[in-house]
């Protein structure tokens, strides 16, 4: 529920820094939060750049923001110690964007029971209500499965649930920090006039007959069908797996019916890119040959080129047979395009084709790698079970894996490992500042709707384990020795993650588990760049930026920007006050203002004054002087008369 | 995976934004709200 009043919005994009203070983790946390608002709402973020308002990010005592713009040219925003979690940063950056809570809404005893004798002596006040004069729940429903609503344990004095939900099935519900809910979303998009986002640009199910404005080409030899099933797979599409009669529909490619070289293109409808960079992401099922292949293409509009110019952008062949395989593919088109899916009839012999479902494109960066689990319930019921994911690459050369831990029965734990990988000799140890992010998938046919549960963690090269030596250290120095199930023989540094990944009541929830398959995507990208006080050896572009700013010591508040290639600092203000100066050494106001053009306007007047005095005066006695004069010789002429 | 080979960086406790608070005795209104200076 939003707090009442217009003064407390933000504009749509908001200026903001990330101070020094954070934890590096947090600060590569607070920018993928920042694409989670991108892709599902209007909001955006920059830079501040001298903006009378904005949010400074910092790590200070816990985690915590304001309601709503407050005015005072910095407003702060805390992430501390432990809130470094991406529904955390989403969480306290609704309150900045002027919601409260979702449990204090007006209406909240039809939905929630406070049990107050439950509640520690003294923090009662946290269970306030405001009512509908202060607060506005945006005529949506009351949302159990918001980011915003606490959970049950709030503020508990033993066991005891403090917040009892009035339909039960909720009680486990409330206090998910996942990401944002639909009603999240319905409310901020609502109480900021939002009617399209910053980085969404298409979703697909194939539902409707209109197949979402694709077009069959002309130019191929055959075409893309609509269907629900196909004889020898799938036997449903992979939006509703089959659940709902008469409805769920995939495009099919049918290979049985046609010769070697055989092609169709499906077209999306035109596509105006913003940022420049694309993550396409499908599912495809293959029941052909294992031969057939899907050529994905982008056809990008520039002037003069009437038919558009075609690029391959991924071959994807040799399709597994027998099930849905989630794919992503990155982009990256400047101009107004189309993605093309070419379907291509290979050797050997198939009864069946190629199709496709769930196609989501935006303008967002992919994921490096997936990690597919497959028969995942009978791994998920077996005992003392914990699964390791194959070996992968981060972009930089370091190998990892990912172990998942099912052990508990309550929770799901998950770890980052670095492991001994082959460009070992060439690559900077101990590890430094790699940020592994791990996402568990929800598998709902369109982007905007998912509630993706995420971890990050990042590699301090400084850290040390219980025994003194370096936690990133090489695998083969401080790791211990596992077998691959292939017989290859490696080393296995010491995991990092968390025992509480996500419950196992949530992980049965949504679709994270569909059709028995989950998936885990990864990213292992270098934040090193985002360390700004430290140099770090890497010719990343943004080294310039802080080597320039590395003698330059902004005063009160201020921050260092390199512009045209030298640093200046761009000093904090606010509605009336500002700082100035080369350092932000000089502080303004509209109160000084006000007080330099009274004296201003006093000087002048009294100087105008004087002036003018000085000139009547010296005026009225030269005429005087003349005057004397004029009657002196009237005098002599009468003496001489007499 | 034993115990040892890996280390929990939520040291086993699913802590929700108000139970970090409360941990390091901040007593934030509603958990995590920081109220304007003039108390609104």
């Amino acid at each position: 529920n939003s707090i009442i009043g217009d003064h407390k919005r933000w504009p749509h994009t908001i200026p903001y820094v990330l101070e020094d203070s954070l934890e590096m983790n947090a600060k590569g946390v607070i920018l993928n939060a920042f694409e989670r608002y991108r892709l599902k709402t209007c909001i955006d973020f920059k830079p501040w750049s001298g903006e009378a308002n904005y949010i400074s990010v910092f790590k200070g005592s816990g985690c915590w923001s304001s309601v709503g713009n407050i005015h005072a040219g910095k407003q702060e925003l805390s992430i501390g110690t432990n809130c470094d979690r991406i529904a955390t940063v989403q969480h306290e950056f609704l309150h900045a964007l002027g919601f409260w809570h979702e449990q204090s809404r007006a209406d909240r005893d039809d939905y929630v029971i406070i049990v107050w004798d439950r509640i520690q002596p003294g923090k009662e006040h946290n269970f306030n209500i405001y009512n509908d004069s202060v607060s506005d729940s945006l005529n949506v429903p009351y949302d159990y499965t918001s980011v915003m609503h606490y959970s049950k344990t709030a503020f508990q004095n033993g066991t005891e649930s403090t917040i009892v939900t009035r339909i039960s099935e909720f009680e486990d519900v409330i206090g998910q920090r996942m990401d944002f809910s639909d009603y999240d979303l319905l409310k901020l998009n609502q109480l900021y006039n939002c009617t399209s986002s910053l980085s969404f640009m298409d979703s697909c199910d194939f539902e409707l007959e209109n197949i979402c404005g694709m077009i069959q080409s002309s130019g191929d030899s055959a075409d893309w069908q609509r269907v629900s099933q196909v004889l020898s797979g799938p036997e449903s599409d992979h939006s509703k797996m089959g659940q709902c009669k008469d409805s769920g529909f995939f495009m099919h490619f049918n290979t049985s019916i046609l010769n070697e070289g055989a092609t169709a293109m499906l077209e999306s409808r035109l596509l105006y890119p913003k940022r420049g960079f694309q993550c396409l992401e499908f599912y495809l099922y293959n029941s052909g040959s294992g031969n057939d292949q899907l050529n994905i293409y982008t056809r990008e509009y520039t002037t003069g080129q009437q038919g558009g110019v075609l690029t391959l952008q991924r071959q994807i062949k040799e399709v597994p047979i027998g099930s849905w395989q989630l794919h992503y593919v990155t982009l990256q088109v400047t101009k107004k395009f189309r993605v093309v899916f070419e379907g291509l009839r290979g050797p050997g012999t198939s009864s069946g084709g190629l199709s496709i479902d769930d196609i989501n494109l935006s303008e967002t960066r992919c994921p490096h790698h997936i990690w597919h689990i497959q028969n995942f319930t009978q791994i998920l019921g077996g005992q003392d079970t914990s699964v390791y994911s194959p070996p992968f690459y981060s972009s930089k050369g370091y190998a990892f894996q990912i172990y998942m831990d099912l052990r508990s029965s309550t929770n799901v734990g998950i770890y980052f490992h670095l492991i001994s990988g082959a460009n070992d000799d060439q690559l900077q140890w101990p590890c430094p500042w790699q940020q592994a992010t791990m996402t568990l998938l929800d598998q709902n046919p369109d982007i905007r709707q998912r509630m993706f549960n995420q971890r990050s963690i990042t590699t301090d090269p400084t850290m040390t384990s219980d025994n003194g030596s370096y936690f990133w250290d090489r695998p083969s120095k401080v790791g211990v020795t596992d077998v691959f199930p292939n017989g290859t023989q490696f080393s296995r540094g010491i995991g990092y993650g968390t025992t509480v990944f996500i419950t196992r009541e949530r992980l049965k929830s949504r679709e994270f588990i569909k059709g028995d398959d989950i998936y885990i995507l990864l990213t292992v990208e270098d934040i090193s760049h985002l360390n700004s006080t430290s140099a770090v050896p890497d010719p990343v572009p943004t080294l310039a930026v802080h080597n320039a700013c590395s003698e330059v010591v902004c005063q009160n508040g201020g921050i260092c920007v390199v512009q045209d290639g030298r640093a200046e600092c761009k000093c904090p203000a606010g509605e009336d006050w500002w700082y100035m100066g080369k350092r932000c050494e000089k502080r303004g106001s509209t109160r000084d203002t006000v007080i330099i053009a009274v004296s201003s306007t006093v000087t002048v007047f009294a100087v105008m004054l004087i002036i003018t005095l000085v000139s009547v005066y010296c005026t009225r006695r030269k005429y005087r002087k003349k005057a004397r004069a004029n009657t002196a010789a009237m005098t002599l002429e009468n003496q001489h008369a007499f | 995976a034993p115990e040892k080979f890996v280390k929990d960086i939520d040291g086993g406790i699913d802590q929700d934004i108000f139970d970090i608070n409360q941990g390091l005795g901040l007593d934030l209104f509603e958990g995590d709200i920081k109220l304007e200076a003039n108390g609104k």
